[in-house]
């Protein structure tokens, strides 16, 4: 699913460059589960960001699906990024104007999908994830677990084949992290690719392969078994 | 330090009402570390802004040192605010709009600190925390747990004698974790009153008393021993 090779980001901001990936090469098999940990500051959300077509690098080689993603349009990129990548972000990335069903929706608005049939798969996900009697509420009515929930069933939404996930249970307590972790790997289990970023050892526990990243470069790589 | 007697809080949303809290009484006594834990949307953070005189009840009684918060006007409540709580939010609450330096910085402008010794201060609050070769850059140029340090030098800049933190380490890894709890439990040591608000059992075990929330009550207590 995704080949990349000397990945490098340097955020050039005024007086300081931030060196934030540094010739960072990855493979990623279709079907598998990785999970990528290491330091605050270490890279990890502008490596996903990077997979996950939403950023560029500022120099490096990168192929999703066998076609290397410089040489695509915009109109190209935001295809893949509408029907085959579920992204949850780190800071949930929630629409404040909009409720949660209407945010739940909207990568199915991108993807042309049918208004009736869109609402239905929102209010199902939403359902999912507990917060179906909230739907017509915005995310500033929200908890920070909920609104983590609601960025899950958004990511969702489009049935993507390739889920990145940056901290999916960060802000949530036990019984839900568990719970959302089994929406996660039931889906790893169907066959989707999953890459989880995570700080817990319980979440990094359940994955294949374990990436460890440190000051912009992946330092090792280790399976879940050692956690 | 606070006495709540019959804490009420109802988010009256249109045709949905939440209750959030349900007639909750708490104490906490001048010096004391208390965990507040439980699953999302049980009422913790509004807890937490109830006490930190942030938001007001729907009804209930709350004094802080002695002196019932509605007596109060609005003059008084921020110079409480500002001279004597720290708050670290779990949505960070930075503003987007400052550098580091001016949001660590913040709180000093309102107590009318003088303008080198609030840079003074807030610069070597940076540095505690690991970022201060950051201080010029805004909160859209950091990672999700620098964000999270940012906020937690703004809560202590003003010297509070009450720390209120919203999951401080929800963001962070392992290392700064525990970088950031031993300067937390340092402030304890010195007699600071500590609330944390945490899904995290290495946190929690820490404090001397377990507050147990689960739907907008206060379930059971415990210690951190039952870690
Ligand atoms: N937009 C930006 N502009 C400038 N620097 C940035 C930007 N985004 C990230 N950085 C910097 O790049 C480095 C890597 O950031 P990144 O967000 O990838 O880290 P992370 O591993 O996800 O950390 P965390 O665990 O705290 O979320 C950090 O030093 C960060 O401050
Ligand atoms: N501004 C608001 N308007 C309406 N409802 C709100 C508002 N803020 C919180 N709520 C609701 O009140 C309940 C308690 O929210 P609160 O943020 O206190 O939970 P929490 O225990 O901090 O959860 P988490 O662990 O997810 O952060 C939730 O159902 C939440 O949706
Ligand atoms: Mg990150
Ligand atoms: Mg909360």
């Amino acid at each position: 699913v995704v080949r990349a090779r000397d990945l490098t980001k340097i955020y050039d901001t005024g007086a300081v460059s931030v060196h934030a990936l540094k010739a960072v090469d990855l493979d990623i098999q279709t079907g598998e589960f990785c999970a990528v940990v290491g330091p605050s500051g270490s890279g990890k959300s502008t490596l996903m960001h990077l997979i996950g077509c939403l950023d560029s690098p500022t120099s490096g080689q990168y192929w999703i699906d066998g076609t290397e993603v410089a040489t695509l349009d915009d109109d190209a990129l935001s295809a893949i990024r509408n029907h085959h990548i579920g992204f949850i972000f780190q800071s949930f990335n929630l629409i404040a104007q909009l409720d949660l069903v209407a945010n739940v929706e909207l990568p199915l608005i991108y993807a042309n999908q049918h208004k009736n049939q869109r609402r239905h798969l929102a209010l199902s996900l939403l359902e999912k994830v507990g917060l179906a009697d909230r739907s017509h509420h915005r995310p500033n009515q929200l908890s920070g677990g909920q609104m983590q929930r609601v960025a899950i069933a958004r990511a969702l939404v489009n049935d993507p084949s390739l889920i990145l996930a940056d901290e999916p249970t960060g802000n949530l307590d036990s019984k839900t992290s568990t719970e959302i972790m089994e929406l996660l790997t039931n889906l790893h289990a169907e066959g989707k690719t999953l890459v989880i970023v995570t700080h817990d050892p319980r979440v990094a526990g359940q994955a294949e392969r374990v990436i460890h990243m440190g000051d912009g470069v992946i330092q090792w790589e280790g399976t879940g078994r050692e956690y």
